[in-house]
């Protein structure tokens, strides 16, 4: 229904500047309904990191839209949460300091969803309560071991294999 | 709710069975490229009744199946089960646990199964129809798909959120 | 024949002017996210020929112009200088260096000059037709965009080996 | 002209081959002309990372993706070499030992092309010869400065500013 899809428009509306500016450590965010019928209308996306001005998301770097999409998705997780979430590789744009900043705002949803990361990235990898390392050791044959992060070294160990 | 176990065999290049169990909280998947690290989430997507052979990255659903190495012949099927603990009752059923499973012969023949039980396709689409887990929801983020939710026209962004209505 | 300088001011977030000074070998550009390394690219991609705003990532060409910040106001003018060295003569002109310009004002009127002398647009890209160097060849690999040579149709792909020949 | 094309289609295939084996450490590519009007007709991939079977690039994974692209683009480049190349962020989706592949592929080409590199990767910065970081030390604003790697301490430092 019509007030249904509204009320839901303006509740993520309302999150997704906050989870905005939590990501950007700053500006603002905006979803704006196009003209029309609001039953077939779209969704624009209009943005001000901080400093900068208004401006339309294809203007923005590689790392900006996967923070703009990052912070949109945990928007509709606060009306919507999914039990369990699987990311891929969704770190990857980010440097170091907008890994700290995604890692952070997962860390608030821990309560209501399980998060499943694939990653290359020792920062998010710091951050998870259980890994599993995949390998070809028998090339083109996928086995999964359990592992676990060092943090004096900072680096993954392998545990006794999961698969016997 | 939440995902206790995934088991996969002869599922893309699971040539032997695997298991993974799966804890509250965060699970971290790491390892060099082309290890088969989204082969685990395609499994997920497929195993949830994902129809469309594209989105997994095949030509056709066949590409699904274990199609061998140099050292091993292909496989003849392939089969996927997902563990959820339902202690909280969130899925529609009396079950405290509940498995579903999907199989794929080379002769094209499928299966699917709700706690070892032989079902429909569409029983196990319904079953997470208001959970927020399913092929189509935002809870399976695809590799490189992350800036496409910025990215789509706006058309399509309206689906993000009809689905969160 | 190689690039020995780049100068930028006024183009998407270069407000100030910057200069770039390039040697043989390979330069690394780093940086944190959104701080304008992409934007190096573009300016090269610009004043090279592009005509299309869209590969710019822009809606229109007015988006090439310094829009402003919060503390500034925005530009009046995009100019973008690229030098190459071409002392082995590789670029059908007897200059050993190499001087491309272009400039586009608030009010849509754009400017092309080569070593200084206002030229046409096509003069620059008929100078650079068969050295490699060009927007659609496959010298300027944008962000994102690597895994497309290998994810296009075939009929694309095609193109990309036309360019070679 | 057909000849010209069919030519240089065969020199492509050729070293994409060769480049494909370096950049993978075996295995085979082949780039195949489909059926029809040589000059109509569209060129398909097909790829066998080593110990794998012969399979259509759709089923390969995104670093195994850009792998075979960087591994074309070179193949393109020992034929026709471009004065100066420009690569955004291609060692995106690599792994550190794929990563070490690419840049030592790289060093190959230093003869002939200039090369410019925008990368968040350590391993890429080492082997630069110069280094330009951006920044945006006024929101909104970038400025560029001369930096160099310290091989001791494996990091990036700036030296005096370029754009005085
Ligand atoms: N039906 C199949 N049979 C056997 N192997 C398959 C099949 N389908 C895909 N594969 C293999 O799976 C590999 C890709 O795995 P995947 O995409 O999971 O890698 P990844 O670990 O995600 O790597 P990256 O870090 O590069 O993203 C391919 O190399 C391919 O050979
Ligand atoms: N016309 C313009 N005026 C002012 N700023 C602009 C203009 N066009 C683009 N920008 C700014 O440039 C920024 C993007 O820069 P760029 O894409 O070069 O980042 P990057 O360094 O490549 O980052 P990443 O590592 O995330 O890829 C945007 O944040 C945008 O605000
Ligand atoms: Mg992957
Ligand atoms: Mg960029």
């Amino acid at each position: 229904s019509v007030d249904l899809f509204l009320e839901t428009f303006e509740k993520v509306k309302e999150n997704f500047n906050r989870s905005f500016r939590r990501m950007f450590n700053g500006g603002r965010a905006e979803l704006i309904m196009e003209e029309g019928d609001p039953m077939e209308a779209g969704i624009e996306i209009v943005v001000q990191p901080p400093g900068k001005k208004l401006q339309h998301i294809s203007l923005l770097s590689g790392g900006e839209k996967a923070l703009v999409a990052t912070a949109l998705l945990f928007a509709i997780y606060e009306i919507k949460p999914c039990p369990f979430c699987f990311l891929d590789e969704i770190d990857a744009p980010l440097d170091d300091a907008n890994v700290g900043r995604f890692t952070n705002m997962l860390r608030n949803f821990l309560d209501r969803s399980q998060f499943i990361i694939i990653t290359h990235n020792k920062k998010t990898m710091e951050m998870c309560d259980s890994i599993y390392g995949v390998t070809m050791a028998e090339e083109g044959v996928t086995r999964l071991y359990s592992m676990q992060f060092n943090k004096k070294n900072n680096n993954v160990q392998t545990l006794p294999p999961a698969n016997e | 709710m939440y995902l206790r176990k995934l088991q996969v065999s002869g599922f893309k290049s699971f040539a032997d069975k695997v298991e993974v169990n799966f804890d509250k909280g965060v699970t971290g998947i790491i390892g060099p490229n082309g290890c088969g690290k989204s082969n685990v989430s395609d499994s997920i997507r497929w195993v949830l009744g994902e129809q469309s052979p594209r989105r997994l990255r095949g030509q056709g659903m066949a590409d699904m199946i274990f199609n061998g190495t140099v050292n091993r012949p292909a496989g003849g099927m392939a089969e996927v089960t997902l563990t959820f603990d339902n202690a909280d009752g969130l899925l529609p059923v009396s079950y405290r646990e509940v498995a579903v499973t999907r199989r794929l012969h080379r002769s094209g023949e499928s299966e699917y199964l709700i706690n070892n039980t032989k079902c429909r396709m569409k029983d196990i689409t319904d079953l997470f129809l208001d959970s927020g887990i399913g092929t189509s929801a935002y809870s399976l983020m695809e590799q490189g798909r992350v800036d496409q939710v910025v990215s789509a026209k706006p058309k399509d962004r309206r689906e993000l959120l009809e689905e969160t209505a």
